[in-house]
């Protein structure tokens, strides 16, 4: 009687639509046009590439509000063996690796397309070409969305005689561009005021071009893939290191010496002694039992060394001032970048801006710009865990007796592994070990700004004298 | 360079399980009660089955905060061919028809099994034995993470001599009784305020008994499953639509007409004519072209009636009314079930009530209990859309000057489908025509309040001359 039935991810997604982000076309457009743009990010400065990024989006039916996205960028490419897969096979990623990036569901671009094949029949258009590579190549797309697999429209290459490398991205989906504009401007510029090294380049339907050039070619040093932390890990993660391991036939102390991070010789043993494990146990032949009081004495391990920031990529204080300062012109701007911590096994960073008088207009809240992994998160504000903290500083404290007050707030996140709310990639969960650093760091900044504040008054009523 | 890989849907909720709740073992504890009991009401009241509902939670193990969680329902149980599929295998479901039921994305009781096999080995246990069924049968399952597809460690059955029908199930996870203790007895209470057609019993950790006793044998209406609307279509659930279809060389005109609601031979003939389809065309040998015409003559031909309310199931102003007496004895209590409407083809109705004063204690932000498909919402209220409409509206228009007062706010959203911020089904996306309706359901209940206040003004004034 009742009807039974399975769904392949690509049908999961496209039904519930809203959980990527496409909850409608004005909405769809926006989150269109940011997935493109961080896939393009990524392939560049993860790999110490200047990045050079060309949008354009063009407004192609008169009937129906369906506009062609156009984004070219000089990143590393894609292996054509892999393109179909990354564009059109829904969690599909290179990002499944521990090492800070804008991507990590292997979603994004999969939940431009399916929204893509709701509202119009033309397929996506990829050309890429990974560096050194002889040929480009072009292919034409769909989502085979009960098979979860790629529908290839077309093919082809041609040589590569410029020796260009990077990818071109064409899809069309049904939007509302007056409604999304203003939101995609301020995404493009606010990911440029932290990106400085980047080139962007805008054309939007109406015509008009936006030219954000390159202001530094100074790169922040790229993040590094890590092994696991140990804090990190579960029974299940375990088995699926071990059904990975290259090494055949290896021992559980092995196993733990070299396949994760801050495991030495003396800890291993000590974590198989608490375990109950022999240390010469082949790792492949651990029963449930073992596995489990393995994963429990690893969680409870006291003495590991945090987990390595290698994984991690700042903005950095100097950065983020010049950002506030060139964004508002203001009379007092400080940064500050936290030390790294850990959240379950995770390593993450908290930067915190603020920005004080000069041409701020005076408001009621403070103005909070809020990022993550080198982000601009926009929407749903009030669920994320850094308007808490904003909303929670008792601001009096550091100066700021009432609102309205000319006051922006920046805060930066960035981890190996963001806790996002959602896959749409809005808002931030609450993690405690997060909200405490978000305090810490957003109070240090206040401080800043009280001292500021109170110099200023020491100085106006010297000045009445 | 880059190392590219799939993951299974079961590997991606298990590395993202906060995506699905199980953020942190107070979260999980939680996640799981709320996930089971959902499962088991689905089973009982869409079948006009008066559900008894035994819950219990044991601590099971002293060094790590382990927990039992045993439920069982008299529900219609699961054929035995599918309970492996349904407990362990992600993205499976009956619910994915369209009819209002608590459950709907396939993964609910699958992410309480994957964070179970996180941190302890046990295996889920499964009995269950269908309406009429000789046998009873009992399986102890785990998911295959990789493959995303059921271990099977146990299987038995035996004789059903009793002729039970329901389900039984048994699961180990990590948890924290301590910090979950009070949103889980909300949640119960909660649930039973707005069922009071179900018998709950409980017994928690800590060896209390709580006994939620029937209240009333007569049960709301069931929703029934409908035919998909034209303003829900788009091009690839026209195609999934075909591609399930039973009669196979179906003309397009009756495919409009017998696998749609509110099309009849005139409108199909009219939305023919807009596509420029002939009416005799077989419906699998329509070109992507033509598809996507025909999705575009459906959302956008305007005289299609409303999305039909069958699928819907209301709690009703009696019931709500009842429970907020029951739950807070207020001097006022109002409850409003407003008309259905839709938004994207999704009918759903707005229910709101109001409770004001006798043991209510003034609060300073109205106390605020928010209800989708019958399932208590506790977590996230910021983010609800719900938290908006509710904090926008100006109560001193109302006859509530100012704050604390002694109020509380009740809304239930009911429909084919929630729009839900994320799978851990905790809050409501701002869905404009949910958003307008919550208003105005809203102002038409504090209407009431307002003529309530008005009258005891005018009586306390008379009183005192
Ligand atoms: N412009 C690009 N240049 C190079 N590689 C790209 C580009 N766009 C996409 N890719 C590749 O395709 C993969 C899939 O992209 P997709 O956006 O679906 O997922 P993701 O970026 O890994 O994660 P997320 O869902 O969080 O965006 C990426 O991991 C990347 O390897
Ligand atoms: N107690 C139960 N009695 C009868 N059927 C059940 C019970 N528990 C689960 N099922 C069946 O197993 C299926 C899968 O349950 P699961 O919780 O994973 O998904 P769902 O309830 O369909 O959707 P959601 O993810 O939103 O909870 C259900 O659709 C239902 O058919
Ligand atoms: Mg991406
Ligand atoms: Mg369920």
């Amino acid at each position: 009687k009742e009807k039974f039935s399975s769904l392949s991810p690509a049908e999961f997604f496209k039904r519930n639509a809203e959980l990527v982000g496409f909850s409608n076309p004005t909405k769809a457009l926006y989150q269109s046009v940011r997935e493109l743009v961080e896939n393009s990010l990524d392939a560049t400065d993860i790999h110490l590439i200047l990045p050079n990024i060309k949008l354009s989006i063009n407004r192609i039916e008169s009937e129906q509000e369906i506009y062609k996205i156009t984004i070219e960028d000089n990143g590393i490419g894609i292996p054509q063996s892999v393109i179909p897969n990354a564009f059109a096979r829904v969690l599909y990623s290179s990002k499944y690796v521990i090492r800070q990036s804008r991507g990590m569901y292997g979603l994004g671009v999969k939940a431009v397309v399916l929204y893509s094949q709701m509202y119009q029949e033309r397929p996506i258009e990829v050309i890429s070409s990974t560096i050194g590579s002889k040929r480009i190549y072009g292919f034409k797309l769909k989502i085979d969305i009960n098979k979860n697999e790629p529908i290839i429209y077309g093919r082809y290459s041609i040589e590569n005689s410029a020796n260009w490398h990077g990818t071109i991205v064409t899809v069309y989906i049904l939007g509302d561009w007056s409604k999304s504009k203003q939101r995609i401007y301020e995404y493009i510029k606010r990911t440029h005021v932290i990106t400085p090294y980047a080139d962007f380049t805008f054309l939007d339907p109406e015509g008009k071009i936006t030219h954000l050039p390159r202001i530094t070619n100074k790169m922040p040093k790229p993040p590094q893939e890590v092994k696991p932390h140990p804090y990190g890990v579960d029974i299940e993660l375990i088995k699926q290191i071990i059904a990975n391991m290259r090494k055949k036939g290896a021992d559980v102390k092995w196993f733990l010496m070299n396949e994760f991070q801050g495991i030495g010789e003396k800890t291993a043993q000590e974590l198989l002694n608490m375990s109950g494990i022999n240390e010469k146990k082949k790792v492949e032949r651990l029963t449930e039992e073992e596995l489990s009081k393995l994963t429990e004495a690893m969680k409870n391990y006291a003495k590991f060394r945090s987990p390595s920031a290698d994984a991690l990529s700042s903005i950095g204080e100097e950065l983020i001032e010049i950002g506030l300062r060139s964004s508002f012109n203001p009379e007092f701007a400080v940064a500050v970048t936290r030390n790294p911590e850990a959240y379950q096994g995770h390593p993450f960073i908290v930067e915190a801006g603020i920005a004080y008088g000069g041409n701020i207009l005076p408001v009621e809240e403070p103005i909070v710009l809020r990022y993550a992994n080198k982000i601009p998160l926009i929407y749903d504000e009030k669920a994320d865990v850094v308007w808490k903290v904003v909303s929670e500083l008792d601001w009096k404290r550091y100066g700021i007796d009432t609102f309205p007050a000319p006051l922006v707030v920046m805060t930066h996140i960035c981890s190996t592994k963001i806790p996002y709310k959602s896959a749409g990639k809005e808002s931030i969960a609450d993690v405690e070990e997060i909200e405490k650093e978000l305090k810490n760091g957003l109070m240090e900044a206040a401080r800043r700004l009280k001292l500021y504040l109170s110099e200023k008054k020491k100085e106006e009523s010297a000045r009445r004298k």
